[in-house]
């Protein structure tokens, strides 16, 4: 994080919104500024209060071009999104949003409450984080809203300047973002697509082509954003999709798009109801079947007919001996498949029936 | 599903990355020059720190990667200089 000190010289600030956009309702405008100033008034001692007319400390305003008396310019659509001025009197504080964007309460265009709580940080002090997880790094990103978006870098910027709330937070930070090369990193769920690999933890994804050195960090919702964080397992299957899997609901995506009708209920695929999660799934692209793993056990599903094969659910220990009792991620690679288990990784020949090597979790980074 | 973007002609290129780095990186344009500047170095400068704070590898050159950070949608406060 980065902040301009000495911030605001008191903790409680005023705010008046001075138009609408005309995307939204005025009261979803309302509601999303609202919040907005709650995400950092949950974790510092500042409290927000609206004004209707005067001047107030943050004057919130939407424009296009050249606005009012405002240094900056806006761009048109896309580009910059929306600014804010650090502490201070006349234009200091202020936030502006640029009105030719398209300004939504939910995923598509531009998530206003996000963009706002952005600017605010901003208008408390802070500057852009390189942390790409925190709010306030400059490039954006949409976060579920049911999520805190605050990460702890945020948090640790506000609070070097106004100290920290005397309430404790009623909503745990968003986890910091992963680090590549963490020798103890795990992963919550793996696929291919196409020629990349894919690695999936909390809120985070790396693009990975095995074949080139390359390897990206991003968050799951700039691909996805009606995914939830935290996705358990995933496949790719032989109609060029990903299957996600998060509690007992599984979404079938194509390209950017989910298809209609997911969320469904593992269950449909075939599951006894007592199957609550999905630990792990791979598509061995040699036979057409995808192999489930819960708990100690896997099922094994037939692609073409769309069913459970008879015979299922058997030990794991049993068919797939060397890798274990429990698997967090697994995806098939030139033939192999690799399991993992916390930061341990088993490269399997399926058709031998035997672990080839055992190797660290992170192997694929080029760490 | 999501690829770098394709590679427009130079010139285009050149005018975002000008652009880019004016706003957000306090790039000075240059008045003898303002569409183009004969000597690169301060460009490159500014390149190297966009591509720094952004976690991108530091080549000082508007490669495709940094071409495609650079149209992602953001804040319209710099990054640096404030």
């Amino acid at each position: 994080y980065g902040f301009i000190l000495p911030g605001w010289k008191k903790t409680k600030l005023t705010y008046r919104i001075v138009n609408y956009t005309p995307d939204m309702t005025q009261t979803d405008v309302d509601k999303a500024i609202q919040k907005a100033f709650k995400v950092w008034s949950t974790v510092s001692p500042l409290t927000f209060t609206r004004i209707y007319k005067g001047i107030a400390d943050i004057m919130i305003a939407f424009g296009t071009g050249a606005h009012g008396h405002c240094p900056r310019y806006f761009d048109g659509p896309l580009g910059v999104l929306g600014h804010a001025f650090p502490p201070g009197n006349g234009i200091g504080g202020d936030v502006h949003f640029d009105e030719d964007e398209h300004w939504t309460e939910g995923s598509a265009g531009f998530n206003l409450f996000l963009v706002a709580a952005h600017e605010f940080g901003h208008a408390l002090g802070l500057s852009h984080s390189t942390d790409r997880g925190a709010l306030m790094f400059p490039n954006y990103a949409y976060i579920n809203p049911t999520e805190f978006p605050l990460s702890p870098d945020d948090i640790s910027g506000i609070q070097a300047i106004y100290g920290p709330s005397p309430n404790t937070p009623d909503k745990p930070a968003r986890p910091a973002s992963p680090k590549t090369c963490d020798p103890m990193v795990s992963f919550d769920a793996i696929t291919t697509l196409r020629r990349e690999v894919m690695f999936f933890k909390d809120r985070h994804i790396w693009r990975v082509y095995p074949d080139n050195s390359e390897v990206e960090l991003e968050l799951i919702s700039t691909f996805w954003p009606f995914l939830p964080s935290g996705i358990q397992a995933a496949y790719e299957n032989i109609k060029d999709q990903i299957l996600f899997f998060k509690g007992n609901n599984f979404w079938v995506i194509s390209g950017y798009q989910v298809l209609p009708g997911y969320p469904k209920n593992i269950n449909t695929l075939g599951f006894p109801r007592s199957v609550k999660k999905i630990d792990a799934a791979v598509s061995n692209k040699n036979t057409g079947t995808t192999d489930f793993f819960v708990g100690d056990k896997y099922w094994r599903y037939e692609e073409s007919s769309q069913s459970m094969e008879k015979g299922y659910p058997r030990q794991i220990t049993d068919d797939f001996p060397g890798i274990g009792k429990k698997v967090d991620a697994v995806f098939q690679h030139k033939g192999f498949f690799y399991f993992f288990r916390g930061s341990k990784q088993w490269e399997f020949d399926p058709n031998a029936k035997r672990v080839i090597r055992v190797m660290k979790s992170n192997i694929w980074f080029n760490c | 599903f999501p690829v770098l973007p394709e590679k427009n002609n130079e010139g285009e290129n050149m005018q975002l990355v000008q652009e880019y780095l004016e706003k957000f990186y306090e790039l000075q344009p240059d008045p003898e020059h303002l569409a183009w500047r004969r000597s690169t170095s301060p460009m490159v400068e500014k390149i190297q720190k966009m591509q720094e704070f952004f976690g991108l590898e530091v080549t000082g050159k508007p490669d495709p990667e940094t071409l495609e950070v650079m149209q992602k949608p953001r804040c319209g406060v710099p990054d640096v200089g404030q």
